[in-house]
């Protein structure tokens, strides 16, 4: 039975994709088969896995758009390796910008996802999805199909401000359709000279102590240029501090799901 | 007439809100009558001018759903003074995140955020529009009604790689509702001593000589910390490097669209 969790956030540039990758990266170092999801219509994390996302065959998009099973064609090619073992991915490209209005009118879409995942439960031991910087159809979706949701937040005030917007979907989704949801914080981007962020992750470990996570992920500009090589982090540079950052967090992250 | 500017940028977290208050705020210190219109549902534009989102008595989600014309009690009421004489504000609240869902159903609803801004078209000079990160039904509205679109864009990867699909948006909107609009590209959050932004705005302002401002929007902290306050960075931090690059910005702005 595949651990679910789905990294979100509405707040956009606070490390999601980055997250999504990084962490997945550091639970396979750890031996677990892992597949990460992209389930944003930028594609950022399918880039960020060094493919092409205007050259894909299938896609997350054909998946969510098939009426039923998913047609077993799509299911053996649309999953593509990494540059690391034991990690996959389940790319997304521009279609699926349109998939959103589509679902609306659908149904119990939300547990969409859910169904089409469960064809790999005994496949992977985590599947990690990558939501856009929204709270429309396909994060729900994803919040619908988790066991558990890591929201990565910045130190700074509008991302610190929505946290409780976040909080509240949750709290429905755990109300509507999924009443084992958990949530994690994560402090990403965290920049200790500066005294906003400082401020900020204090309040925020006082205000949240029982979800947020012990891990802190710390600047460090080798997270710009390893989406550039389309290779995870701990691959591109694996001593810098956010390797380190981000195998403690697949530590604390399989310890505080160890309950599943 | 108001020249309207739409803020946007489908990537999250590259400055749109940041960049709409803060040259809205140089904007109106030239003499020029501003109104910036929230249209996330995030609200952060509402929070950064200092008022609370939980606690609005109308917001454009009133506008954007009232049927046919908006009723004259809301429209008096509804906008609101920043700590900035000259600058306005319409603001946002949750309610609109519920709005977007609505609008697929109403033919030609691109239109409807015009309709809504042509009653104010001789109060004000200036209309500044920020947009949430997706390219959905209210971006589509706000390109719609927009003469000019400012897209920031961080020089990171996935921002300067999601600029092509953000420009084939700008020309579909173009061809199909829209065919005067004009877009300009703003390198924020650069930071010099990066290698790779330096880089990526190098590229960016070859690849794309014609509609690259000039101004670049450097790293300052004091950006952080002006939300906070919920006054302007211009009023908070009269001196400030992000000051002064946002004073350059709106005189720019104002040569760019002197053809209006
Ligand atoms: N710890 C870090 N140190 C330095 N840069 C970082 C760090 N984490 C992320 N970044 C950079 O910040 C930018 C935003 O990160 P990312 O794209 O992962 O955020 P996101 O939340 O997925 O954005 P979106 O809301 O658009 O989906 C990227 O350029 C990324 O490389
Ligand atoms: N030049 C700058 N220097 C330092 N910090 C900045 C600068 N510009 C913006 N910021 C900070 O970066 C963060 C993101 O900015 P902002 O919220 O304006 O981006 P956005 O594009 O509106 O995000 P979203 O996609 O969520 O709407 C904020 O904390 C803001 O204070
Ligand atoms: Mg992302
Ligand atoms: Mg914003």
């Amino acid at each position: 039975m595949s651990k679910i969790i789905a990294i979100s956030n509405q707040k956009g540039g606070v490390a999601k994709t980055t997250t999504c990758m990084s962490l997945g990266a550091g639970l396979a170092e750890l031996g677990q088969r892992v597949l990460v999801v992209d389930l944003d219509s930028q594609a950022n994390l399918t880039v960020a896995a060094g493919l092409d996302d205007e050259a894909l065959a299938w896609s997350i998009a054909d998946l969510l758009a098939a009426e039923g099973d998913t047609p077993a064609e799509a299911a053996e090619a649309v999953i593509c390796p990494t540059a690391m073992a034991g990690l996959k991915i389940l790319p997304a490209d521009l279609r699926l910008a349109g998939t959103e209005r589509l679902l609306y009118d659908k149904p119990d879409y939300e547990f969409r996802l859910a169904e089409i995942l469960s064809r790999w439960e005994n496949v992977y031991d985590i599947i990690l999805l990558d939501c856009p910087p929204s709270l429309g159809a396909i994060t729900l979706m994803a919040l619908t199909a988790a066991r558990y949701v890591v929201a990565p937040v910045q130190c700074e005030y509008y991302a610190a401000r929505g946290l409780n917007r976040l909080l509240d979907i949750v709290g429905a989704v755990k109300d509507r359709t999924n009443p084992d949801l958990r949530i994690f914080l994560l402090a990403t981007l965290y920049d200790q000279r500066n005294k906003i962020c400082r401020e900020i992750l204090g309040r925020l470990q006082t205000h949240f102590s029982d979800t947020m996570l012990k891990t802190v992920i710390g600047i460090d500009t080798r997270l710009r240029e390893s989406p550039i090589a389309g290779v995870p982090v701990l691959l591109y540079a694996p001593s810098t501090r956010a390797s380190r950052h981000y195998r403690a967090l697949a530590q604390e992250i399989m310890v505080k799901t160890a309950d599943h």
